[in-house]
């Protein structure tokens, strides 16, 4: 690139539109002409005011056959299409376009918006470019308007004279990557994945194996390109089945597949109209019924007639008094529910209905300050337990099987 | 009828000339003589345009100079004055 310093002397520029090509709608020069110079505005600290009287530091006007004893005549159809001169009192920064020329807002003929960019970009104090890809390169070539003409040489040539705009759009944010072992960490949505657990968080999910004492972190889209990022619940069902779910719509994943069809809509599974998005939705493998958790309400799903069961919604306080609202996340682990509310999440045994323990929401992952409260940990110990004596595994076996008829027992009677 | 190489030339010349004159201020005035014996400023000037054009330096007017030089464009000249 190539500029005459030192520009204008000012950030604040005026220009005004002398006349109009007949060739096209005077709003279309009006549009093209303001677009050409806001392209300039958004990479270095100027703005411009149109004005329509008196004289403008910017004067645009479509003239033929001008510049005669200068070399820089306007000559008929083709070969010149414009001319602006550098920055300067009087003819300084007037733009001028060769009436002589087919001007269009599209491709069809010379494309104004693309001439005045290049043309402003003289009025502003710079000067032709070598590099062809650059705006400022003297010889015409189309761009597609919606896509910014500048190039980096036009960009740095411009902010050699007047500096970069606070406008311009810093880097953007990187995105912020959860810490598994934040205190203030909050899920999106948990589930059993076969033998492992998913905790959704933001564009990323954790996963848990039952026998392993690991947690792997990766992009949700690693495993499923086209879920999309935040999602709002998820479950398992008793046919090696996950359902995810945003807004009004959810995906059936199976492996790591999702199946055909999907997404499909919530109200399809019969919730009401004025649904809009589930918070949670946990499967009880014994009963194997599904709560969906809106709100302060719960519904019922039945996973064997596939059909939303009568009777609901219900007050969440209800059936499962204690739990904190609203229910980001929810699921089965062995005989417990656990149900995450912001940092905090509730282990809540559904035979006695009542909260058995109140956790960090993060607590299954081996962070060293929950390590000992860590329901996977228990599971660790229990599981190092195991060995010790095989009276100890059926005796707890005999209980827990006597829990699961009690709870399957009521949960008919109910 | 094919076209009068020389003619054919000639014009070619003449758009050089022109647009030399127009984009590279080619200074002929007071140098006559000069550039009736040996053309300088002109090859000089095609050699300036040819390198800002990333173009192969030649000095002469070739046809992928000529090209360029139909081409339509920015009436502002590629030189500073």
């Amino acid at each position: 690139y190539g500029y005459t310093l030192p520009g204008w002397r000012k950030h604040r520029i005026t220009y005004r539109i002398l006349n109009y090509t007949p060739d096209m709608e005077n709003s279309d020069v009006e549009e093209a002409i303001q677009k050409a110079l806001e392209l300039w505005s958004k990479v270095a600290p100027l703005t411009f005011t149109r004005i329509s009287k008196g004289n403008a530091d910017i004067m645009v006007a479509f003239r033929t056959r001008v510049h005669g004893k200068c070399p820089r005549q306007f000559d008929g159809p083709l070969g010149v299409l414009g001319h602006a001169f550098p920055p300067g009192p009087g003819i300084g920064g007037d733009t001028h376009f060769d009436e002589d020329e087919n001007w269009t807002k599209d491709s069809s003929g010379f494309n104004l918006f693309l001439v005045a960019a290049h043309e402003f970009g003289h009025s502003l104090g710079l000067s032709h470019s070598n590099d062809p890809s650059a705006l400022m390169f003297p010889n015409y070539a189309f761009i597609d308007p919606s896509k910014s003409p500048l190039s980096q040489d036009d960009i740095k040539g411009i902010q050699a004279i007047y500096g970069s705009s606070s406008k311009v759009p810093a880097k953007p944010k990187r995105p912020t990557i959860p810490q598994a072992c934040d205190p203030n960490l909050t899920f999106d949505a948990v589930t059993t994945f076969r033998r492992e657990v998913v905790f959704f968080k933001d564009r990323h999910l954790w996963r848990i194996y039952y026998e392993v004492s690991e947690v792997e972190f990766e992009l949700i889209s690693s495993f499923w390109p086209s879920l999309p990022d935040d999602i709002q619940a998820a479950y398992e069902n008793n046919r090696d089945e996950t359902l995810i779910f945003k807004d009004a719509n959810f995906w059936k994943i199976n492996s790591y597949a999702i199946l055909p069809g999907y997404p499909k809509s919530i109200y399809d599974l019969g919730f009401p109209r004025h649904t809009k998005k589930i918070d949670a939705a946990l499967f009880n493998r014994i009963t194997r019924k599904t709560y969906f958790f809106v709100e302060d309400k719960y519904w019922r799903y039945d996973e064997i007639n596939q059909s939303m069961e009568k009777g609901y919604p219900r007050r969440i306080a209800r059936l499962f008094p204690g739990i904190g609202l609203p229910v980001d996340a929810a699921f089965q682990y062995k005989r417990f529910f656990y149900f995450f509310s912001g940092t905090k999440q509730f282990e809540f045994n559904p035979v006695t209905r009542n909260i058995t323990r109140v956790l960090k929401a993060n607590s299954w992952f081996q962070c060293q300050k929950t390590l000992n409260s860590s329901p996977y940990n228990s599971f660790s110990q229990e599981k190092n337990s195991n060995s010790k004596s095989v009276q100890v595994i059926s005796r707890k076996s005999f209980i827990l099987l006597i829990y699961n008829i009690t709870y399957l027992l009521t949960e008919i009677y109910r | 009828f094919p076209a009068d190489p020389k003619t054919e030339h000639e014009e070619s010349r003449h758009l050089a000339q022109a647009y030399l004159d127009q984009f590279y201020t080619l200074e002929t005035e007071g140098s006559h003589l000069i550039q009736n014996k040996s053309n300088v400023p002109l090859d000089g000037k095609l050699r300036e345009m040819q390198a800002f054009f990333g173009l192969t330096v030649t000095g002469r007017l070739d046809s992928n100079t000529l090209e360029i030089m139909k081409q339509p464009r920015c009436g502002t000249p590629d030189v500073g004055q």
